[in-house]
């Protein structure tokens, strides 16, 4: 969600 | 995903192999620093509480479990095999975990993008990981000689971040609206920790001498 941070790295 | 992510991935993973190594085949971690390895191990659990909810790519998902599996063997061997654990410098590694661990929960208390279990978790395993390094800082200036494979360790611990740093500056020119300001911070502080370990290793590297960090 928009919200959160995004979580596409390790 | 860019070159320098990728590049930034397998030197974090060398780095582990490296220290893996050390451990494995020389029965040794002289040099290491038990707490570091304890807050990484830490810092990967916290993490990755989302590793069989959240699913971004083959890729993610396999290096996940090799930052957790690794991380965790790690701490095991320093901990429970014998051989390891008498080589381990427990007298010098006296670094304290709640000066760490309490500031950075409180923070990512504070600080996070949404109050919920597990983004603040993911908060507090980015600042975690960011001043996860300090033990083990401390120990090397303690420690008279530095084995090859431990400044090997530590320099490519710093290489990972440096180019992570590289990874956000393409990725912020190339995608529109790429904009992560706790990541980034957590992670220039983190980078910003090795500044005077990098100084002292190419210096000794450069002049051919035995790794030594001033007092």
């Amino acid at each position: 969600t928009a919200d959160e941070e995004a979580k596409d790295e390790l | 995903m860019n070159v320098f992510r990728l590049a930034g991935d397998m030197t974090h993973l060398s780095s582990i192999l490296v220290l893996l190594l050390k451990i494995h085949t020389i029965k040794s971690c002289a040099g290491i620093s038990l707490k570091t390895q304890e807050l990484y191990a830490l810092v990967f659990i916290t993490r990755y509480l989302d590793i069989f909810d959240r699913f971004t790519s083959i890729y993610n998902f396999l290096m996940k479990l090799i930052f957790l599996g690794s991380s965790l063997s790690i701490v095991w061997y320093m901990r429970r095999h014998k051989a390891v654990h008498r080589s381990y410098d427990k007298d010098q590694d006296t670094f304290r975990y709640q000066f760490i661990v309490l500031p950075c929960l409180l923070l990512a208390l504070v600080i996070n993008h949404k109050l919920t279990f597990k983004e603040v978790m993911w908060t507090f395993s980015l600042y975690l990981e960011a001043v996860a390094i300090l033990p083990q800082l401390v120990l090397l200036q303690r420690t008279r000689n530095i084995d090859n494979l431990t400044g090997q360790y530590v320099f490519l611990l710093g290489a990972y971040r440096a180019l992570y740093l590289l990874n956000w500056v393409y990725r912020y020119f190339t995608e529109p609206g790429f904009v992560r300001w706790i990541t980034w911070i957590a992670g220039l502080v983190q980078t910003l920790l090795y500044a005077d370990f990098f100084y002292y290793y190419i210096l000794s590297w450069k002049n051919n001498v035995k790794l030594e960090l001033p007092a």
